[in-house]
């Protein structure tokens, strides 16, 4: 999964 | 993970806690809108929908279930609990929140980083959550005078956003490639909304007495 698109923020 | 995030995270849990511990303890939902809980439930639930697809962390995971649950207790809290029903100010808190959620619908399926499912429905949230303060802070100016626990609820719910404007200056500077104009626009939008609050909420605070 491209990194950009996961939100790794809440 | 930096401080600003953290804080800002922590700012966040406060705020649900506190509001929790004014309802569970004293039973009472007084100055608080049930509209802004209601659009808080919509936000939580179209953001975290990727809790199951995507793993980033064992924090990341806990905390959505903790905004999750947190924020549908508070609304079964108010709906449906009797004490507490019972001091829910229904006449005052009127605000039409239903007419903000389609706006930030359309502007989602118009504005997003990337057209799936999941992404406009987070792109979504992440517009509502930026308005979903208005029918709290009307309801503030229309009840005049608020608990303190409700000043507070409001004043850590408007910082953590404020904290994540520092968190996205401090990883733009740091990794590269991040840039988010939707997210910092929401954020920023949301945060200048409680201006008018912090304004107040610090004269009152430094002159010692209650919020009004």
């Amino acid at each position: 999964q491209d990194q950009s698109h996961s939100h790794d923020e809440l | 993970m930096n401080i600003f995030r953290l804080a800002g995270d922590m700012t966040h849990l406060a705020s649900v806690l506190v509001l929790l511990l004014k309802i569970h303890t004293i039973k009472s939902c007084a100055g608080v809108s049930l509209r802004t809980q209601e659009l808080y439930a919509i936000v939580f639930a179209t953001r975290y929908l990727d809790i199951f697809t995507s793993f980033v962390s064992v924090y990341n995971t806990f905390m959505k279930l903790v905004f999750l649950g947190s924020s549908f207790s508070i609304v079964w809290y108010m709906r449906y609990h009797k004490a507490v029903h019972r001091t829910y100010d229904r006449e005052q808190d009127t605000f039409r929140h239903w007419f903000l959620v389609l706006p930030c619908l359309v502007l989602a399926l118009l504005i997003h980083e990337k057209f799936t499912f999941l992404e406009v429905l987070w792109t979504f949230s992440l517009y509502l959550e930026a308005v979903a303060i208005l029918p709290q802070l009307v309801l503030l100016q229309r009840t005049r005078n608020i608990d303190n626990l409700t000043g507070q609820y409001i004043f850590l719910l408007g910082g953590y956003r404020g904290l994540y404007i520092l968190n996205w200056i401090y990883r733009y500077f740091t990794e590269p490639h991040f840039v988010h104009w939707i997210t910092w626009i929401a954020g920023l939008v949301q945060t200048l909304l409680y201006a008018d609050f912090f304004y107040y909420y610090f004269l009152r605070f430094i002159g010692g007495r209650g919020v009004e």
